[in-house]
């Protein structure tokens, strides 16, 4: 109250807009209310501006550690649905509708091809799958030689690649994570089924009656 | 052994897509 800046950052979204996200994902009117709270954290960490900005997902994920990092870099640009440059309440509750428990493993399938197709090329070429090894090495403190790399990437395109042509289409992908299901662990979060109980704030803020 | 894992297994262990970390308070 009397601040400028409380409506956007602070105000519950509106009773429709949390019934309309809520209808269109798998989480409830509660759980999306919920979810506002965790945004809320998230969003306010840096700048109390309603929005979650690469440097807070950064802090969000690697705690206290700043950190840039070409993996968290990429689901932020995915989370960031309307490409603004930062991830509003929207495009938050839709990205993580994709890691619910009950959300369609199409859809978990899709989204893991876009994280891995770096450049949006519409493939997931070998010289990007190369290039998010050396980072994941590069984050772990693992080090292997280059051509250690080479044999596991000729193991996998041969594996993954089916018509040899050195890239994996969408249709080579879900083939491939459908023999390999554990591919897919990264795409369910089964915190998202417990999350009015972590935030059970939420209920001193709902917009609805009945919950 | 990293070796005998496809590329995309081992890429699925970086700690950046453990997502669980955004629901730490």
């Amino acid at each position: 109250m009397g601040c400028f800046h409380s409506k956007s950052a602070r105000q519950f979204p509106a009773q429709e807009n949390t019934a309309n996200l809520a209808a269109e994902t798998a989480f409830t009117v509660s759980e999306v209310e919920a979810l506002f709270e965790l945004f809320r954290s998230i969003s306010s960490s840096v700048v109390d501006d309603g929005l979650i900005s690469k440097e807070e997902f950064q802090l969000a994920i690697f705690k206290n550690k700043k950190k840039d990092n070409l993996f968290a870099n990429r689901i932020f640009d995915l989370f960031d649905v309307k490409k603004k440059g930062v991830i509003d309440f929207e495009d938050f509750v839709r990205s993580l509708n994709v890691f619910h428990p009950n959300a369609s493993l199409e859809d978990k399938i899709a989204f893991s091809f876009r994280l891995y197709d770096l450049h949006n090329t519409g493939f997931i070429e070998r010289p990007e799958v190369k290039q998010m090894l050396i980072a994941l090495l590069f984050e772990s403190d693992m080090k292997l030689a280059d051509d250690v790399i080479e044999t596991i990437l000729d193991k996998t395109f041969v594996e993954a690649d089916l018509n040899q042509d050195g890239k994996i289409d969408t249709e080579e992908w879900e083939t491939f994570v459908k023999k390999n299901p554990s591919l897919l662990k990264i795409m369910t979060l089964p915190y998202l089924r417990d999350i009015t109980t972590s935030f059970p704030s939420f209920i001193f803020n709902s917009n609805v009656d009945e919950i | 052994k990293p070796v005998s894992m496809n590329a995309f297994e081992l890429i699925s262990r970086s700690q950046s897509f453990n997502l669980e970390n955004l629901f730490e308070k």
